[in-house]
């Protein structure tokens, strides 16, 4: 199983609807500074519910929303395909601003749902918040910086 | 509960002593604070980079610190394979002939697993299947810019 | 107390403007959050990096956080310089076209001031007037290999 | 005014006494991982007093002192010249292991001295922790991840 596409509309600084598509194997994404490299990988997190908005750099969740034009809505849809280029689960997160704050909504494979349940299908293919498989920048160093403690629950969560 | 424990403790320490040495040319161990009792400890990390004395971890270099957290992923990665791996600038910190041990050791990997790794270097980029660029030409709207195939 | 310290702010800025734009080709200021009594409030910087729209300082990216930060230390410096600066790796975030604009801005800077720059990249090492090598051939003890003389 | 000269001795990586000449100008400092490049810029924060055994990556003092000889003690000498050749101020410091804890001597034109008559005598050439001429190594973001009001200080302690 791989990600075969990423679907970002109106998240941080992807104003226009843009499809990314992945291929198995080893990808890079270069660019120059500033230029939303980034917020690729901050778009995989938010989609996935796998981290909270403080470390998207976001103070808030609407901070997400792309201000470059009025819309009050932004979302982020992950595909991804086991190998014979059929789509074998998706997970899309919507959120948008309401006067009472916002929504945030999710999809799995295009049905409204949770983000217990995507959490619960993520982790049978070994996709969790404590399987250190995204790294944001610079958090190559945090393994070694985090107390003894906190490291040895890294094995607690995988046993 | 600790028996479980111990068992994938064993299996995470053979894996990283074997990649903290292809990265680094030396030896290196995940050791319990309390072997005893792992659950009352913590986890600390024992390594020794080619021809130096055993370092306390505080005190390493940027570089070295980088290595062995990216053995310490790779090595719970060999035991419990992801389907994607997610990395930004896991290279920043890394002199020119570590970026490029990294590039290979990530290249091997990627039979197995997807890897989606941002880079500014060229040791990363050269070692990839394919490059995807991103830019903002325009008033700050980011575009994908096409896939560059390599080799 | 407030009248120095306005006048300090208000040097600083027009410094800051100056090295902002030479440094990422937009506009930038450093704002009081409190004009009428400055220390009761804080300092943050507004920066726009060119055709980009006014950017909130914790959404920027690591190479442009780097940027504004230096621009504000040289914004310092011209008003306030001290003998020598040491910088250690500040160019790791940057792309190649940043790293130039940096290595050139430190090279006419350094008639006034020393630099010291510690530096794995290629633009700010080419810049420099000399560079000192430093290896640990054996057993971790840290060498200086000499001093490599430039163009 | 510039630093002409740095003599470690025993200081973290640095085993064998060594002598680093400076000029003026522009100078790169740079050599493979782990080769010792940041403790250079360590020792001159150690010597001039400009920051704590923490930020030199050493949970106590001792910890500054090189682990491959048996010796106890360590020192850093800071040498400026003002450019005719002639040295015009020197800075030492060395720091000793006893048996009730480890002393920290201070030289100031190679005189017995104390921090603060060094932190006086560095404040006329404008040389003070607060006028951020030396950055660690991952520190160059830090003036932003600050808060306002501590970057509002920074001019304070400059005005
Ligand atoms: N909600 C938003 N609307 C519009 N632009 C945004 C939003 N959030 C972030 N941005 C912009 O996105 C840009 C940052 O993108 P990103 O951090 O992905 O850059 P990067 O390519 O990783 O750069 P670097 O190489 O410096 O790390 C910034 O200029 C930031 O201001
Ligand atoms: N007290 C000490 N005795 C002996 N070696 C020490 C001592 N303190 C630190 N070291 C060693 O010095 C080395 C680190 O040096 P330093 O951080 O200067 O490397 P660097 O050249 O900056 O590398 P990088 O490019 O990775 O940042 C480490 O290997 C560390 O273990
Ligand atoms: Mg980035
Ligand atoms: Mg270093």
């Amino acid at each position: 199983m791989h990600i075969s596409k990423i679907e970002i509309d109106n998240f941080k600084s992807f104003a226009n609807p843009t499809d990314i598509p992945f291929l198995q194997g080893f990808t890079t994404v270069s660019g120059p500074n500033g230029s939303g490299k980034s917020n690729i990988i901050d778009s995989i997190l938010f989609c996935l519910g796998l981290s909270s908005s403080k470390t998207l750099r976001a103070d808030r969740l609407f901070h997400l929303i792309n201000t470059h034009n009025k819309k009050n809505e932004a979302s982020v849809k992950v595909c991804f395909s086991n190998g014979t280029g059929q789509e074998n689960l998706s997970v899309k997160r919507k959120i948008k601003k309401t006067s009472a704050g916002f929504i945030s909504n999710y999809y799995l494979n295009d049905k409204t749902s949770t983000l217990n349940e995507i959490h619960d299908e993520l982790s049978k293919h070994n996709i969790s918040p404590g399987c250190y498989n995204v790294m944001m920048q610079g958090d190559v160093t945090s393994i070694i910086n985090i107390s003894a403690t906190e490291r040895r629950k890294i094995i607690d969560e995988i046993a | 509960k600790i028996k479980s424990f111990r068992e994938t403790y064993d299996q995470i320490n053979t894996n990283f002593k074997v990649i903290f040495n292809q990265l680094s040319d030396g030896e290196g161990r995940i050791v319990l604070e309390n072997d005893i009792n792992p659950l009352a400890g913590g986890l600390t990390i024992e390594a020794q980079p080619r021809d130096k004395k055993m370092q306390r971890l505080e005190s390493m270099s940027g570089g070295e610190k980088s290595l062995t957290a990216l053995a310490f992923v790779f090595a719970i990665q060999r035991h419990m394979p992801a389907p994607f791996y997610a990395f930004d600038e896991v290279d920043m910190h890394l002199d020119g002939i570590n970026s490029e041990k990294l590039a290979h050791l990530i290249k091997s990997q990627s039979s197995n697993a997807q890897f989606i790794v941002v880079s500014l270097r060229k040791p990363m980029i050269e070692a990839a299947d394919r490059t995807i660029g991103v830019t903002q030409k325009n008033s700050g709207i980011t575009k994908v810019t096409g896939v560059r195939l390599h080799g």
